[in-house]
């Protein structure tokens, strides 16, 4: 979704 | 992914499953604060609500599911299975005194103002002071047993590692995370004086107890 923030790190 | 971040990520599994063993082995949970175990749970289950909403990797998903199942396990075991063993009048922390600000600071400082964001950064600054309840355990009683050592210093070094990881991806992914940088700057010094204890003493074969 828009302005969503992906976290890719644990 | 990095060695930095893999290695970060094994230590912690190691940690994890360190505990858990130790507290399935002996049938005990002395000496283990709950009160950071149950901690560390509500770290993972808030962190870790993307599961639901976003796939990152196959690896992502295995080791967020791994560390929430196993740090249930281990506060099933402290409080229910082993609830006779439990020390509970040494984990005297008031973990109020950590959610109550970390919840305010992550409504004032996060990266996106909506549920899921201010969950996750509030689970960011909650694993930096998650451990006080057992260093203070610690503290008190004047003793640890020495796989309780190991178990923090893989706990310490998992977030050591990922420090060298966030300069590494800094200066090669142009990646810059302020939140989690700060959290895991606290986090690492907490464990500076334990480090400094364990290398001193638990490596040298002794165990570790504190000065009266």
């Amino acid at each position: 979704a828009e302005g969503e923030v992906l976290h890719d790190e644990l | 992914m990095n060695i930095f971040r893999l290695t970060g990520d094994l230590s912690h599994l190691a940690a994890i499953i360190i505990l858990l063993l130790k507290i399935w082995k002996s049938r005990s949970c002395a000496g283990i604060s709950g009160k950071s175990q149950v901690l560390f749970a509500l770290v993972f289950t808030t962190r870790y609500l993307d599961l639901l909403t976003s796939f990152i990797s196959l690896y992502n998903t295995t080791m967020k599911v791994i560390y929430i199942g196993c740090s249930y396990a281990t506060v099933y075991l402290i409080y229910m299975k082993l609830k006779a063993t439990y020390d509970g009048n040494h984990d005297t922390f008031r973990v109020e005194f950590l959610i109550v600000p970390v919840g305010g600071l992550a409504f004032l400082v996060n990266h996106d103002f909506s549920p899921l964001e201010i969950l996750w950064t509030f689970s960011i600054y909650l694993e930096s002071v998650a451990i006080l309840p057992q260093l203070f355990m610690i503290s008190k009683t004047g003793e640890a047993e020495t796989i309780t050592t190991h178990y923090l210093f893989f706990l310490g070094l998992y977030r050591a590692l990922y420090l060298i990881n966030w300069i590494w991806r800094f200066y090669f992914e142009g990646f810059f995370d302020m939140i989690a940088i700060v959290a895991g700057v606290v986090q690492t010094i907490l464990y500076c004086d334990f480090f400094y204890l364990y290398v001193t003493k638990v490596l040298k074969g002794k165990k570790l107890s504190l000065p009266a």
